[in-house]
């Protein structure tokens, strides 16, 4: 996360971490006892969910709990290198009890949308700058959306941002999510501070650059999906 | 005969400062063991949970109750527990009463059933009495008729639920995170 902040503790209790051999690969958000949704694309290397750890809780060095992956559903039209439906669920070998420090995100209707400049936030542990070193703690960052209109302007992404994904952060840069933050979640509060996913990190070209904010999978959009395959 | 000398009195050797740090070792002493014992016998209180079942004769069951946010659950949750609270605020444990949340709503002939989590902390050395004067306060409140919940006469008492248990119901709702800073709106 590019010009963020250290999260408070149990601020974001559904964020995980997804770990090869003990390192941080991506970030995930937990949306069931037994369910995470993330990226896709965190999959292009390591396919086999016994080679993955999921770590729970606000630090990587002292997770609050962790779990082995059961299986990793990837979607159907998912192409490795390509940004369209860049989404999977993921099973764990065992349901988490929830607490205080570990809940699950809502998930929001098909039907829900967001206004462009609603206040979002991103969070994960990735680098804290292009090429920058990873953080230990959680950080998180507040941005705005921004139309796939603007997106898809000549100067920002040119046409590249399909009705799948979702465009956050800011024209003049610096706010953003980064290297690492992948499969993390993009939420946003109601009026009663009840919390929603909508969007996964997915990709950008850099991180905090100008005319180049971060792009997410729109889960609105894959709402059907995710039900299809966890029953959520 | 020999008058037996009169042993000189043995002057006191022990100096005002020994007499002093003796003193105040064993006055140290004594209140540590007196406040061991207050800590242990009064403060030191444990969480309980319990589960309550009730009615509520003039609710009927409807769908949009099992749709997790929905603003006619989350009102209705929020006006149970308040119910809730305000008994147990006003009444002799009110310093042991934590919280309660509803867990579940189910459809029943005579209206709404409700299944909720209370919260207690009690000391350890007292748990049955204070548990049983739960219950009571319960069936005595609940008996009134200006009060709209009714004990659910299938589970009158309230029923003890581990901690981990518990905890893992009462935070598995959805979406409960960081409280959105009022001034960031």
């Amino acid at each position: 996360i590019a010009d963020g902040k250290p999260a408070d503790k149990a601020s974001w209790p559904w964020q995980s971490s997804l770990q090869v051999d003990g390192v941080h690969l991506c970030g995930a958000s937990l949306i069931g006892s037994q369910w995470l949704l993330t990226s896709a694309h965190c999959f292009d290397t390591y396919k086999n969910p016994k080679l993955w750890t999921v770590s729970f809780g606000t630090t990587l060095s002292r997770p609050l709990m962790t779990r082995k992956m059961a299986s990793i559903i990837i979607h159907e039209n998912y192409a490795a290198h390509k940004h369209d439906d860049d989404i999977a669920v993921v099973k764990l070998v065992s349901p988490v009890l929830f607490s205080e420090n570990l809940r699950r995100v809502c998930l929001p209707d098909a039907t829900f949308q967001v206004l462009p400049k609603s206040k979002v936030f991103v969070t994960g542990w990735g680098a804290l700058r292009a090429n920058g070193p990873f953080p230990n703690s959680l950080q998180e960052v507040e941005i705005e959306i921004i139309s796939n209109d603007v997106c898809n302007q000549v100067n920002v992404y040119g046409g590249a941002i399909s009705s799948g994904m979702i465009c956050a952060g800011f024209l003049t840069g610096k706010l953003d999510a980064c290297e690492g933050d992948s499969g993390g979640p993009l939420v946003i509060s109601n009026d009663r501070n009840i919390w929603y996913l909508l969007g996964i990190v997915s990709w950008g070209i850099d991180c905090g650059k100008e005319n180049k904010p971060g792009i997410y999978t729109r889960v609105t959009h894959y709402r059907n999906w995710i039900k299809s395959k966890t029953n959520i | 005969m020999y008058q037996p000398g009169i042993l000189g009195r043995r002057k006191c050797s022990w100096k005002p400062w020994m007499v002093a740090l003796i003193i105040t070792a064993v006055l140290l002493a004594l209140a540590i063991i007196i406040g061991l014992l207050v800590y242990f016998l009064a403060y030191d209180q444990k969480t309980y949970y319990y589960q309550a079942s009730f009615l509520i004769p003039s609710i009927k069951y409807s769908s949009d109750l099992s749709v997790e946010q929905s603003r006619l659950r989350t009102t209705l949750k929020e006006k149970l527990s308040n119910e809730i609270d305000v008994i147990f605020q006003r009444s002799s444990l009110k310093h042991h009463y934590v919280k309660s949340q509803v867990v579940n709503f189910r459809p029943s002939n005579d209206g709404l059933k409700a299944d909720m989590l209370i919260k207690f902390q009690f000391p350890l050395n007292n748990v049955d009495t204070l548990k049983r004067q739960a219950d009571s306060i319960l069936h005595k409140k609940l008996q009134s008729t200006e009060i709209f919940l009714k004990i659910d006469i299938s589970l009158p008492y309230l029923r003890e639920m581990n901690a981990a248990q518990a905890e893992n119901i009462l935070n598995s709702d959805c979406g409960l995170g960081m409280e959105y800073p009022q001034t960031a709106r």
